[in-house]
């Protein structure tokens, strides 16, 4: 996955991302695609979450999947989260659950109850950090007041980092692709190299969501395990996707 | 660039979407959080289920791949589903709906759901 949040210099917050899944889960040599990454993709749907007939938040999500990957609260805060992956894996927070041990919360969950029932940017920053759960993750939110932008770098237990917009030090946006921001990605899957050198030639002054998707079609941060491109503006509570083809040739990853 | 890891120069007016690397818009659905949990998906599950079925079989054709003995599945539909019960308000109730709307086992509505935490490792 590669998720950015971004201010302009007026102060306007827009987050995308390209939900990527389904590594090594059948490779399609006649068609040179991931099986279930392909069926995945008929499955992409927008949600609007309703409560007295009126929106509560938005999501894109998969038809079946009822946790949030991906969604906006209206002119309060947008939300993605990223695969971290780590020997210390969910798969241990799914043995420890069904042996009793039920403090942690699911990932998917977490997401949807924060886009839910939190009421600001630093509430759900709060929660994103600070609640226990069964899988490592990165967390990127949106705010909808400058500086407001950041990712969550969490390990089941603790909140690691968080990594900050801040205009003062030249920071206009982060990006987050699936390794942590203090460390190299690994060679074979360095999608955040071309993704921040997409965003810095594009510069703060261009940057729409419109500019933001051409950086999420650029290769390889568009590749064969996207399945949909999000994008949001928290100001007029818009989201957007599109499901994603990526044309050999075409990093698998 | 043709060889890997296929970079290429940063893209540039591809809104709006188009071309070869848009396959398609997303259609909109609306969930009603006032309706009882196992009720919120039926509609959209309804318009969806040949789709999801269809991706579930191909996930089950991987898995019996890896296992040829049909083992690996028959835990998933046999093991998976307790986890309902132990869910947090509304998320139990809400998979039993997809599971009763789609006609898919429980457990295999239960996999999906948890694939997340499953891939992080």
């Amino acid at each position: 996955c590669t998720s950015i949040v971004a201010e302009d210099p007026k102060g306007n917050l827009f987050h995308g991302r390209n939900l990527d899944f389904g590594l090594f889960m059948g490779w399609d040599m006649k068609n040179r695609s991931w099986i279930v990454a392909e069926q995945l993709k008929p499955l992409v749907v927008n949600v609007d979450f309703r409560r007295n007939n009126q929106t509560v938040f938005k999501s894109t999500t998969f038809a079946g999947y009822i946790g949030m990957l991906t969604g906006i609260k209206p002119n309060v805060f947008t939300l993605t989260m990223n695969e971290r992956f780590s020997l210390d894996g969910g798969y241990i927070g799914i043995l420890e659950w069904i042996l009793g041990q039920r403090k942690g919360m699911w990932m998917s969950f977490l997401t949807r109850s924060v886009l839910e029932n939190a009421t600001s940017y630093e509430v759900a920053k709060t929660r994103l950090a600070q609640t226990e759960l069964l899988a490592p993750a990165y967390f990127i939110l949106g705010g909808n007041q400058t500086g407001q932008g950041c990712i969550i770098t969490r390990s089941r237990l603790l909140s690691l980092d968080i990594l900050e917009i801040d205009l003062k030090l030249g920071r206009w946006y982060v990006l987050e692709t699936n390794y942590d921001h203090w460390k190299a990605p690994l060679f074979l899957d360095d999608r955040r190299t071309p993704g921040m050198t997409c965003m810095n030639k594009t510069t703060q002054t261009n940057i729409t969501l419109k500019t933001m998707y051409s950086v999420l079609s650029t290769k390889p941060v568009l590749n064969k395990l996207t399945t949909y491109t999000t994008l949001m503006d928290v100001s007029t509570g818009n989201l957007e996707s599109y499901i994603r083809d990526c044309p050999n040739p075409c990093m698998p990853w | 660039q043709f060889i890997p890891p296929y970079t290429e120069d940063c893209r540039a007016d591809m809104y709006p979407p188009k071309g070869p690397t848009f396959k398609g818009r997303v259609t909109w659905y609306t969930v009603d959080l006032d309706l009882h949990p196992s009720k919120r998906w039926m509609p959209l599950i309804t318009d969806k289920k040949a789709e999801l079925v269809s991706m579930m079989q191909t996930i089950k054709d991987l898995a019996n791949a890896f296992v040829p003995s049909g083992k690996l599945v028959e835990m998933v539909d046999k093991a998976l589903p307790f986890l309902v019960e132990t869910l947090p308000y509304p998320f139990g109730d809400e998979l039993r709906g997809v599971a009763a709307a789609s006609g898919l086992p429980l457990g295999e509505v239960v996999l999906f759901n948890i694939f997340y935490e499953v891939f992080t490792v």
